[in-house]
């Protein structure tokens, strides 16, 4: 289409045909921060909890963070209706979220901690810890 | 943060977030929330949530804490480097079942002295402890009473010392005294040098009350400690003075509620994604593996 302009208009900047181009391809250009895992440690002394929670001395709940892309595939293990949830924010309600980066798998923590009563307790807790990423 | 679900819908937050006092205040006047007001209760974040159940004045009734014995501190401290990773994570150890281990000090004992402390002596001491934090969600799995001697002889060699361990009942409803429904007898072999706690398998011994959910186990102990190891020579004039540290009580515990890590559980690791996709391939995005993009 754009030879056909240039033939019939030869003076028409390049330009137009490029940046339809470029727009057109931006909806297949992945996001830069795209949906994945990030550290994050804290120690309970910060949170002045360390008098009661004797060990671990820190603790890296990890997170998710980044958008979710269009053309998710296999990548984030996500179900089908992830993409459906997108094509119905693009193409019939933009109120309808698009789908968000949560947590997929956890690890679990063991905590020693004291109790009111002064005894002491070794736990083990699940999912205090994420592992893994996923759109849905 | 106000979106947080689970907790928010359950005050079923794991223990250890019950902030105390200091650090829910802390919080409450960083979230500038009304303190005790009933109406912030459905504002609270789970972590306040779990301590504004605590009653109506939520954290102020809370009593500060009891410090623990040091010697009880140092032996979990112990365990817990045996049993988790720096970081905290659980380690992989075949055939372990507990995923909670507690250890009470007695809330009181009492030793009765003989008249004259002679060689030889039977020393016997009464003890309680309270185990009220055990939740009817945790399964006894194993109970151990920790022994530890202090003896001011500097003697190299081992000790040996006769146990008789009772169970008393206390039956509230008659004033008698308590009455001894189980008893133990056994020997304890130690070397005073490494000073360690020596181990007393209870549980066939506590099972019964623990199942029952009693809340007060009160004990009686005998005792009396010669010099030597049980195979030597361990005559009477070798009778040794030794003062009993109040013991501990130690329980392996399977605590089977939803916040506890249950090894081995299909249902809950290694599940497969509810997609009908495959595990994402190694090097994908979940991974946090930036190169895994392309």
């Amino acid at each position: 289409a754009s030879r056909q302009r240039r033939n019939e208009n030869p003076k028409a900047a390049p330009a137009t045909s490029a940046r339809n181009l470029s727009e057109y391809l931006k909806q297949f250009v992945f996001p830069q921060n795209e949906c994945e895992l990030h550290s994050f440690r804290l120690s309970f002394s910060q949170l002045r909890w360390d008098r009661w929670i004797i060990a671990p001395h820190r603790y890296s709940p990890q997170f998710c963070r980044g958008e979710c892309p269009r053309a998710l595939g296999h990548r984030y293990g996500s179900p089908v209706h992830t993409m459906v949830q997108t094509l119905i924010y693009e193409r019939l309600d933009p109120s309808v979220p698009r789908p968000s980066c949560v947590p997929a798998a956890y690890s679990p923590l063991s905590v020693l901690t004291i109790e009111p009563d002064g005894s002491i307790v070794y736990k083990e807790y699940e999912d205090m810890i994420a592992t893994k990423c996923t759109c849905r | 943060s106000p979106r947080s679900r689970g907790w928010e819908d359950s005050a079923e937050a794991p223990g250890f977030l019950a902030a105390p006092e200091d650090a829910a205040n802390q919080l409450s006047a960083g979230l500038q929330l009304p303190q005790g007001e009933a109406p912030a209760h459905a504002l609270l974040p789970p972590l306040l949530k779990v301590l504004h159940n605590r009653g109506p004045r939520g954290w102020h009734s809370e009593a500060p804490r009891l410090q623990p014995d040091s010697r009880a501190l140092r032996y979990m401290k112990r365990l817990y480097r045996m049993s988790a990773t720096r970081d905290g994570i659980p380690k992989a150890q075949r055939g372990r079942l507990y995923n909670t281990v507690r250890l009470f000090t007695p809330c009181w004992e009492c030793e009765h002295r003989p008249a004259h402390l002679g060689k030889g002596d039977v020393h016997s001491v009464d003890f309680l402890f309270n185990l009220d934090r055990v939740t009817a969600l945790e399964h006894l799995l194993k109970s151990v009473l920790l022994y530890s001697f202090d003896t001011s002889v500097p003697i190299s060699s081992s000790i040996t010392c006769m146990c008789h361990l009772s169970l008393k009942e206390h039956d509230f409803s008659s004033q008698v005294c308590p009455s001894i429904s189980h008893s133990l007898a056994f020997s304890l072999h130690f070397d005073v040098r490494k000073r360690k706690w020596v181990e007393m398998d209870v549980t066939s011994f506590l099972q019964p009350l623990i199942a029952m959910n009693r809340r007060n186990v009160h004990m009686a102990l005998n005792f009396t400690c010669l010099m030597g190891d049980p195979q030597g020579s361990t005559k009477l004039e070798n009778a040794v003075n030794v003062t009993l540290v109040p013991p501990s009580l130690l329980l392996y515990l399977n605590d089977t509620s939803e916040q506890a890590y249950h090894r081995g559980s299909s249902l809950r690791h290694g599940r497969k994604s509810s997609s009908p996709l495959v595990d994402p391939p190694k090097g994908d995005r979940g991974q946090g593996n930036p190169q895994g993009k392309r």
